[in-house]
């Protein structure tokens, strides 16, 4: 599955 | 987590109370945009669902309820406070939802990294957060003169999403395999909505002068 940074930041 | 997300996601609290104790202290919305409130709320919402099962970070957590409370209770307020809900300008707090909703809606359905309801939930309120700020930033045009508190608020607002850009500059510097492409650019054109006002804020606390939008 890809990482998904985006989700960690509000 | 690096010091420029910080102080984005401080001064973006810090935006919201301002409001929030504007309208507390004076028991007054004058100038305030609630379409740019709801849609707000509509983007905490449909962002922040996940709450209850994606655990990230108690501070994440933390923020995420205090910005559906705070932004809840401004809604409350405009709505149904029986003396700041006269001071609401509905008419000229006209923008109409649909024509932000609806591109955002259909934009989410077409541009996202997966095809499930949560993650296009996510990519709508990315793409909503972008051009919430436009029924405020009318409302502001419309009615001239700016009251030092409303013009706080937008100038925090845009100073957060400033911060936002250098934390995704420092990330892409310091994280290897960093890349948010959907995020960066709708948060660039969420920036660039506000560069406008920028100009006209910093001119007038340059001159300190009222601030005042042209026609």
């Amino acid at each position: 599955d890809q990482k998904s940074y985006d989700k960690d930041e509000l | 987590m690096n010091l420029f997300r910080f102080a984005g996601d401080i001064l973006h609290l810090l935006s919201i109370l301002v409001l929030l104790l504007k309208i507390h202290a004076t028991k007054s919305c004058a100038g305030i945009s609630l379409k740019t409130q709801e849609l707000y709320l509509a983007v905490f919402i449909t962002r922040y669902l996940d709450l209850f099962w994606n655990f990230h970070s108690l501070y994440n957590s933390v923020f995420k309820v205090v910005y559906i409370g705070t932004t809840s209770m401004i809604v409350w307020y405009m709505r149904r406070h029986r003396n700041v809900k006269l001071t609401y300008d509905r008419d000229h707090d006209t923008f109409r939802y649909l024509f932000l909703v609806a591109p955002c809606a259909v934009l989410s359905l077409l541009i996202n990294a997966r095809y499930n309801l949560f993650e296009i939930l996510w990519t709508f309120s990315i793409y909503l957060e972008a051009v919430a700020i436009l029924p405020q930033l009318v409302l502001l045009q419309r009615t001239k003169n700016v009251d030092n508190l409303t013009g706080n608020y937008v100038f925090l607002l845009g100073l957060y999403r400033a911060f936002y850009i250098l934390n995704w500059v420092y990330r892409f510097a310091t994280e290897p395999g960093y890349s948010a492409w959907l995020v960066w650019i709708s948060g660039l054109i969420q920036t660039g909505l506000y560069l406008d006002f920028f100009y006209y804020y910093v001119q007038a606390w340059k001159q300190s002068k009222k601030l005042q939008l042209p026609s």
